[in-house]
């Protein structure tokens, strides 16, 4: 029957994955469990044509994240050593509804704003987040005549009450600029670290945000159409960047590759009860 | 013991059917000793390439190759390693000789398109073999 062919059907594809699927090995099980969808590799290998059907990533997002690879990885993909952060994944979502997308304000630099929801699916229980950040890219390069401050009001949402609760006070913020935006800098990145923090450690699966965002000058006059952050192509709606430590045995940790540090799992002289931080080639000797 | 000694010592040093270049092959280094190899792949290969966006090459790399006997100062094999040797050659041959398999591997960076559409950079651990050794 259907059913039991679809038992056999997920049996198989289970016995499947334990034997052959290394990438569904680098996701720790409860993520697979949790969002009940095997490793992407999985579905490649099973059903042998591309896997998942998956959504287009927004083109301006693969962008960005395609020049933060450049930055952290060599062209065969090694992770550069000198970098000092402890990151070791970096997750963008694109907000899955704009709900009352209110259109920025050429006059006054008001940037659009509106309702956000984020989807937070993909995170995993063994990704401990270690900052957050809302970006907003820009098609076009623009650089501001004089120094730029400005005004960020957010206001994060109960999702599964929010037509019923009054959002909450909004954090206000002051993004002081200038906010000069050469050829290669088409970006704004507002750090939302302390908001989202409770958000994601309570393993929230979606936010809910609605934000305002407003440039003046720094003198308090209002910019000229011409000066306007707004001045441009509609700006897209902010991407939502998660920098996360990856605790699974299968992520890189890179304190790990310090000469005297290492892995529980290694190091024949870890069992000799060395002290920690102590260059174990001493002890051999 | 004098008759014993003499007796021995007229005995020929070597069996007359000795061979010694026979003898001395077991000492050189093998053809293919075990090292490490490269093994070049793109993900668009393995049909990854819809999800998988960097890197475009990936080189595991792989370790390959006959295990000398003496293991010890160019692998920094544990003794254990020739003792399975001497009993592959001298006692019991279906004990399996040494293998040659990878001692260390570096990470590598993947950038990656999740089903939800959202982009992911993650970086996996013990992804490329960069030194083998004989266990």
């Amino acid at each position: 029957s259907q059913a039991s062919r679809g038992e056999a059907h997920f049996a198989t594809s289970a016995a499947l994955e334990s034997e052959a699927e290394p990438w569904s090995l680098l996701r720790p099980p409860d993520e697979r469990h949790r969002s009940g969808l095997p490793s992407p590799l999985f579905n490649v290998l099973y059903d042998g044509h591309g896997g998942l059907p998956r959504l287009q990533p927004d083109s301006r997002a693969l962008r960005y994240m395609k020049r933060l690879y450049k930055t952290y990885a060599t062209k065969e993909g090694i992770p550069k050593a000198n970098r000092s952060h402890l990151y070791n994944t970096v997750r963008l979502f694109t907000p899955c509804a704009q709900h009352k997308q209110a259109p920025g304000d050429q006059v006054t630099g008001t940037l659009p704003s509106g309702d956000l929801r984020f989807n937070l699916d993909r995170v995993t229980a063994v990704e401990h987040l270690l900052k957050s950040v809302l970006l907003y890219t820009w098609n076009n390069s623009i650089s501001f005549p004089s120094p730029v401050k400005c005004e960020c009001s957010l206001v994060v949402k109960e999702p599964e009450l929010s037509n019923k609760t009054l959002p909450k006070a909004p954090y206000s913020f002051t993004l002081n600029s200038p906010f000069t935006f050469q050829k290669k800098h088409k970006w704004i990145e507002i750090d939302v670290t302390a908001i989202l923090q409770p958000l994601v450690v309570s393993n929230k699966r979606e936010i809910h945000m609605s934000i305002d965002f407003t440039c003046v000058k720094d003198q308090l006059q209002h910019l000229s159409a011409q000066e306007s952050p707004c001045n441009m192509t509609l700006l897209a709606a902010p991407s939502l960047l998660l920098y996360l430590n990856d605790t699974s045995t299968q992520a890189y940790h890179r304190w790990y590759s310090l000469p005297w540090k290492r892995r529980p799992s290694q190091g024949p002289d870890q069992k000799r009860g060395l002290s920690e931080g102590v260059p174990s080639s001493r002890h051999r000797r | 013991a004098q008759d014993t000694v003499s007796s021995e010592l007229k005995k020929p040093l070597v069996p007359a059917s000795f061979n010694l270049s026979e003898y001395f092959k077991q000492f050189l280094f093998p053809q293919n000793e075990c090292e490490l190899h490269d093994f070049r792949l793109s993900f668009s290969q393995l049909k990854w390439d819809n999800w998988i966006v960097a890197p475009h090459k990936y080189n595991p790399r792989y370790c390959k190759g006959d295990c000398p006997r003496a293991v010890g100062h160019r692998y920094g094999s544990p003794v254990h390693t020739m003792v399975q040797n001497i009993i592959h050659e001298k006692l019991d041959s279906s004990v399996p000789r040494p293998s040659c398999v990878p001692a260390k591997y570096s990470p590598l960076s993947v950038l990656a398109i999740e089903p939800d559409g959202s982009i992911a950079y993650k970086e996996y651990e013990d992804m490329i073999a960069t030194k083998c050794t004989c266990r």
